[in-house]
């Protein structure tokens, strides 16, 4: 042990596992979240070259190896727990996303949300055996976070009780989802629905891409890789475009919005349902800042007590770096953050699970909230931890630029949650959206409730700053 | 008349008030703007996007809001007073920082004076200097396994300096003393110079 770390934790005021319980939600969640991290780290079969020595392909071939091994463990183990199953990945994939990490963020919650019950029982069991391995194609070439910019289109064929997928033009291609290039054999794609010469807006469609045996794309179907980014070496983010691709009526996700065998549209409680997994998503962005920011001033912190430099005192030996005011400026308020970021990711956790609860009762009434609410703390809380993680890693000097430091891998696998699930300069139009429409309520007079009743209290109140 | 708000800068519930109604007083601005740009006869759409900066700030200190206020209220679910009071020196010290860095929201709607902010300076350096002996312990607390953190900076037992040693030895360029480059163009070089 480096005797400076030593001597910090003896100075230590407070017991560290008492404030670990907190942060896990309990000794017990401790503990088992402790069992878990060893199931992985005492296994061979997870043991792996380091990433930063390993070429392109050779790091996606590990990853993908890793991620069958991990599907394979926990059916092994019996970890069911949607918390056990995330924190055994996150365990598995360390820094890095995990190479299937699509089918299971966003592919099986789509199916589990939008399949009516028949679709259910086709679709579940392709995709939990992995005969279906699934991706969810959003994002076009030219379109983002703006949905009804979306050109990819889904024209229903009466005659054939058929859709026709196309994409129309180059910049209506589908780019990025996380395991199209290579790894995905079925896709969910949002398209602009047409049926009986209208257009409905956007519904989900599953589409093959590529044949369940020999994993070539299917006709009609023009899919690959996108090529090297800033980081997500392990994940084949892909291109997708699909050439008047004829799928059955079945595979357009019908729980709640249809088109009947004559072409007829039903439509959806609510518009906003198709949505409902980037919801979910983003609420658990909130928890990735809080993550990212724990081990970033993880190494930063114990760095800075670790390394020695110049002197505070002409004659005393070189102090270690946190001994300075403007490294603690640096790091202290981050890590404050970072326990901010913690409790308002449980925070943000419990109220989805909550609301979740009710619109799966059918009350919809506080979809907008929710939505409103992840939108606006997955930008701030992503914002804030992305610039926060460079602070950190410029604290280490020279050494944080090292790819040992691990800093470097931080940052640019965290960086794309301020762009991905909704880029964050629109997702905080979103909230104010809901925050104004909240505002002219209240000054026409009605009870706001949730998060933003504040609105409804007097702005004209007096405040009486205590005298300095 | 509603009563007046107290702003004692080391009281959190307070300084929760404050932030709440700084998020209000920008959504209200936002809100007001978007008027104005519709009383100039510009389209609903114009005037959104006239407005969108003020819309992004409001967005701001409403999330802001939130988290400051969720984290002030898991302070009432500790219950071992050496942590409580070294989460609440953490929680002080982050709703002082998103002060001083918001700064002008909170002189320019009245909610604080200029002495009442050098005053919130000098508490931000008091805090630090109060955290700096569990500076390494609450980095602990996250109880991030080494195999986790993969960091040589980072690691549990701090022997930084002899494992980076190591891992640099590993680097796929040393597997040889000599790099090819060397005899395919550093020495042909040589000899045509």
């Amino acid at each position: 042990m480096n005797p400076d770390l030593a001597k910090e934790r003896q100075n230590a005021t407070f017991d560290v596992d008492k404030l670990t319980y907190i942060l896990d939600g309990g000794p017990e969640k401790t503990k088992r979240r402790r069992e878990i991290e060893s199931l992985v780290f005492n296994d061979p079969d997870f043991a792996e070259e380091d990433p930063n020595f390993l070429s392109r392909s050779e790091r996606f071939d590990q990853a993908v190896r890793k991620s069958a091994q991990m599907v394979l463990k926990l059916r092994e183990f019996g970890i069911a727990d949607p918390e056990e199953i995330y924190h055994y990945k996150s365990m598995v994939t360390g820094h890095h996303p995990d190479a299937l990490g699509l089918h299971y963020t966003m592919f099986v919650p789509t199916l589990l949300r939008l399949c009516d019950p028949q679709q259910k029982e086709k679709w579940l069991p392709l995709a939990k055996s992995m005969q279906a391995v699934g991706t969810y194609a959003q994002t076009e070439l030219g379109h983002g976070t703006h949905l009804r910019g979306l050109e990819t289109t889904a024209t229903y064929d009466p005659a054939t009780q058929e859709f026709v997928l196309n994409s129309p033009t180059v910049s209506s291609i589908k780019w990025w989802p996380g395991g199209l290039g290579k790894s995905a054999n079925y896709a969910i794609v949002l398209a602009q629905l047409y049926t009986l010469g209208n257009c409905h807006g956007l519904h989900a469609f599953i589409v093959p891409v590529r044949d369940m045996d020999t994993h070539n794309p299917l006709p009609g179907v023009v899919v690959g890789d996108i090529g090297p980014k800033f980081g997500f070496n392990e994940v084949d983010n892909g291109f997708l475009k699909l050439e008047n691709v004829r799928i059955p009526r079945e595979n357009m996700l019908m729980k709640y919005s249809k088109v009947e065998p004559d072409g007829t549209y039903v439509k959806p409680p609510s518009d906003k349902l198709t949505y409902g997994t980037m919801v979910f998503v983003r609420s658990m962005i909130v928890r990735e800042s809080s993550k990212a920011l724990a081990k970033s001033c993880t190494i930063a912190i114990r760095y800075s007590a670790v390394r020695h430099q110049s002197e505070i005192r002409p004659g005393e030996p070189e102090p270690q770096i946190l001994d300075y005011q403007t490294q603690q400026y640096k790091l202290f308020p981050l890590l404050a953050t970072a326990y901010a970021f913690s409790f308002v990711g449980q925070y943000m956790t419990n109220t989805y699970q909550r609301i979740n609860e009710e619109i799966n009762r059918g009350n919809y009434s506080e979809l907008p909230e929710l939505h409103a609410l992840s939108a606006g703390l997955k930008a701030f809380t992503t914002w804030e931890a992305n610039s926060a993680i460079e602070v950190c890693r410029m604290s280490c000097g020279g050494h944080g630029y090292s790819r040992s430091s691990a800093l470097p891998d931080i940052y640019v696998e965290f960086t794309p949650t301020c762009t991905y699930e909704g880029e964050n300069t629109v997702m905080m139009l979103q909230t104010a959206r809901y925050l104004v429409k909240s505002y002219r309520q209240a000054k026409e007079g009605q009870r706001l409730s949730g998060i933003v009743s504040y609105l409804n209290e007097p702005l004209d109140r007096r405040l009486q700053p205590q005298a300095v | 008349a509603a009563r007046p708000l107290v702003v004692d800068i080391n009281d959190l519930s307070s300084l929760v008030e404050v932030y709440k109604i700084r998020a209000a007083i920008l959504v209200e601005m936002a809100a007001k703007s978007i008027q104005q740009e519709l009383q100039r006869r510009k389209s609903q759409e114009d005037a959104w996007n006239n407005s969108a900066i003020d819309l992004v700030r409001a967005s701001d200190a409403h999330c802001h809001y939130v988290v400051v206020k969720a984290f002030t209220e898991k302070l009432g679910d500790v219950g071992d007073t050496a942590v409580h009071a070294v989460l609440s020196a953490l929680a002080l010290l982050y709703t002082l920082h998103g002060i001083t860095r918001n700064s002008g929201d909170f002189l320019q709607s009245g909610l604080l004076s200029v002495p009442q902010l050098l005053q919130i300076s000098v508490r931000i350096k008091e805090l630090m200097s109060q955290l700096r002996p569990n500076a390494v312990a609450l980095v602990d607390a996250f109880d991030i396994h080494d195999k986790k953190l993969n960091s040589v900076l980072g690691r549990y037992d701090g022997n930084v300096y002899e494992k980076m040693f190591e891992w640099a030895r590993r680097s796929p360029l040393n597997a040889t003393e000599v790099h090819e480059s060397f005899h395919k163009y550093l020495k042909p070089l040589r000899s045509k110079l």
